[in-house]
């Protein structure tokens, strides 16, 4: 099973947005996928139309009691060969309740390994920080897919990020490689858009995907129908460019 | 001092703009301002062109020893009446360097202390998080400015944050009220922007500033070129709505 983060500290740069649409086009590709929602703010679960505050159980279940196995927790989606593992707010207590536990960074690990059998691709959002969830996601992980808004503070926090990842691979996972940048909000017509394009590819290289995903009023809409825009405006260009990517994390290996 | 949080756990909704740029309008009234960069990210920082990981003392500093006031670590800004309290990662220890600390929430309370004689207004930017930072930013503000992206998810969290709201009112900070709602990247184009629009105010009443900030690509430029948008172009749809605000929050006060 291949197993994809997508994660970046930096806020609203489209987290949610691509592992929700990301994760319908894989399983419209015929993959049986699963979707973990990591972010205490339950987005990816809201977009798929739960209410989080009215699930029994969550992952959040699932990571603090070992005997409680992903498959009691997963959720259907309106997409067939797509499931979800659904999130909220009391997954934002899983660092203070597990800050004296032994391999805490492992938790999620341990959660997924009796996963493995039913799925080909395991989708994880992330929430907008570097805390013990984030750093459970990537410890997991086999690739990190770091999108980035073509604005300016993007650029930022990206050093931070890459560090961290260096850390992840070096100490927990030493299969974590960078799966690709993927740039988000593009705008074509804004120099801001199209000066800030050229930096990442002056400083990614090819790490940064062909497929870039421009403002697209249909992906926000989206989740008010509790659908991804995979299934609410399939000839969206937010959908087109999303299933673009799908295509593209199919065959490709990136290196540095 | 009246001491205005700029908060909401929500990503990107525009929480930095808000504070950079309200700061900036506050001070050309001829306030003193000081604004305070409580986000490890560090882009209140970047905002007034400071290189966050070459700067000797920050925020930081002052919150973890006493000895070291706010006057020590503040920094100028081309606005003539704003000074900033610049941040940067290290900001992001805090959690784990004061889990233990009695009265962990007071910090930043007790480093305004030092500070009240000299200034009419301090503005702070807080994180996408409700951690011990943004605990730390309402225990010591009068009032809480919450910036709402007109966007399908910026509506699930709003609950959380009032009740976290409610709570520091309660037990930590009887003074601390809702400064107000502000609805950021507005468009007046698409129902989706229309339709968030109507709920807010259905919800929120009169706590909604009449001021909305509309979508415009000023603003996000004018942190690339060190500058708040109310220096950078003065004249731009962005740079006139904060001076409303500025104008709006001067005078009134809001209730429930
Ligand atoms: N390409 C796009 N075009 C237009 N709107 C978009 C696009 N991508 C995302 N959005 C919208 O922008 C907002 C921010 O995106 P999203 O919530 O996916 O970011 P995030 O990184 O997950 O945020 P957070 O940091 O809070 O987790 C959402 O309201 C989303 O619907
Ligand atoms: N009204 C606006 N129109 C256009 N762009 C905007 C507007 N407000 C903010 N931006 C840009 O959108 C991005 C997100 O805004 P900002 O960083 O201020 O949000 P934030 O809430 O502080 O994010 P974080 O959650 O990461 O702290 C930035 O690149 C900013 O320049
Ligand atoms: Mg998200
Ligand atoms: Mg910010």
């Amino acid at each position: 099973m291949r197993i994809i983060s997508i994660a970046n500290q930096k806020g609203g740069c489209g987290k949610t947005t691509t592992a929700v649409n990301l994760a319908a086009a894989l399983a419209q590709t015929g993959q049986k996928v699963v979707l973990i929602d990591l972010d205490p703010q339950g987005h990816a679960t809201l977009a798929f139309g739960y209410a989080p505050d009215h699930l029994e159980q969550t992952i959040y279940d699932s990571l603090r009691n070992p005997r409680i196995c992903l498959y009691d927790v997963i959720q259907s989606t309106n997409v067939k060969g797509l499931v979800l593992a659904p999130s909220n707010i009391l997954l934002s207590g899983l660092e203070t309740d597990m800050a004296f536990v032994h391999e805490r960074e492992f938790l999620l690990l341990q959660c997924l390994r009796s996963l493995r059998r039913g799925y080909d691709t395991c989708v994880i959002d992330c929430s907008p920080s570097l805390n013990i969830l984030t750093l459970n996601a990537l410890v997991a992980s086999s690739d990190v897919i770091i999108p980035v808004q073509t604005h300016y503070y993007a650029l930022e926090g990206l050093r931070q990020l890459l560090e961290t990842i260096d850390v992840v691979n070096e100490r927990f996972n030493p299969q974590l490689r960078i799966g690709g940048v993927l740039l988000t909000f593009v705008e074509d017509r804004t120099h801001l858009s199209r000066d800030v394009q050229r930096q990442m590819k002056d400083f990614f290289g090819n790490l940064v995907f062909q497929t870039v995903i421009h403002r697209n009023i249909r992906l926000a809409e989206a989740p008010s129908a509790g659908q991804s825009c995979i299934t609410y405006d399939p000839g969206s260009k937010g959908a087109i460019e999303y299933r673009q990517l799908a295509r593209e994390i199919g065959y490709e290996t990136r290196t540095r």
